[in-house]
């Protein structure tokens, strides 16, 4: 199946945008 | 006729639900009274919305821990999915409290609700940290501990995440082995 996986560079990108 | 962009205004689902628990050192209570769930998330906003919200591992007293688990997974031996595996076993020296001991933290929670270790992933059960006077520990945990490519991969992987020294080598030890070591040390199934 599919797995969803994310970079630390977008989890980090995701932590800092409103 | 103005159509919003989903990208703005859904948020990031998650691979697994996770749960974070927090053990607290109180010698009047029982082991797993002092098991404590604090919050589950299975997104990236969520996940970020609670790890900004807790103190960071540096901060908490001795004797305390915290544990992400995949929901389902109780962080200790006994559980269905631990009793089989074992852990990477990460330990630091005191000066690695100030310099190392948070940041590697939150680069082995990315890894784990990122999903880093490609197939491997599905080994990962959870990961804990340890803090002790001796020194802090952190530790992944996966669910077999004869399934040796993945938890190769997961070993390799994580070492690289963390920057640590090739020659600085990290341990796997079976749950089994440590649940039952004699002496102080437990031997190591696997290296690397």
């Amino acid at each position: 199946g599919t797995r969803i996986i994310y970079d630390r560079k977008f989890l980090l990108d995701c932590r800092n945008s409103p | 006729q103005v159509v919003a962009n989903p990208e703005q205004y859904i948020k990031h689902p998650l691979q697994n639900r996770w749960a974070l628990w927090y053990f607290k050192n109180d010698k009047t209570k029982s082991w797993t009274e002092n098991l404590r769930l604090i919050s589950k998330f299975d997104t990236v906003e969520d996940f970020w919305a609670l790890y900004n919200h807790i103190q960071q591992p540096s901060k908490l007293n001795y004797g305390c821990d915290y544990c992400l688990f995949k929901d389902g997974i109780k962080p200790m031996w006994e559980d269905e999915r631990n009793k089989l595996g074992g852990r990477w076993l990460i330990t630091l020296n005191r000066q690695q409290r100030h310099n190392d001991l948070d940041r590697y933290w939150m680069e082995t929670l990315l890894c784990l609700v990122g999903e880093s270790f490609d197939e491997a992933s599905e080994d990962v059960c959870g990961a804990v940290v340890n803090v002790r006077p001796k020194g802090d520990k952190l530790a992944i945990w996966t669910s077999n501990c004869q399934n040796r490519d993945a938890i190769m991969t997961i070993g390799q992987l994580y070492k690289e995440r963390l920057s640590l020294p090739m020659k600085a080598l990290i341990g796997y030890q079976s749950h089994d082995d440590t649940s039952s070591k004699s002496g102080s040390t437990t031997k190591n199934m696997y290296s690397v």
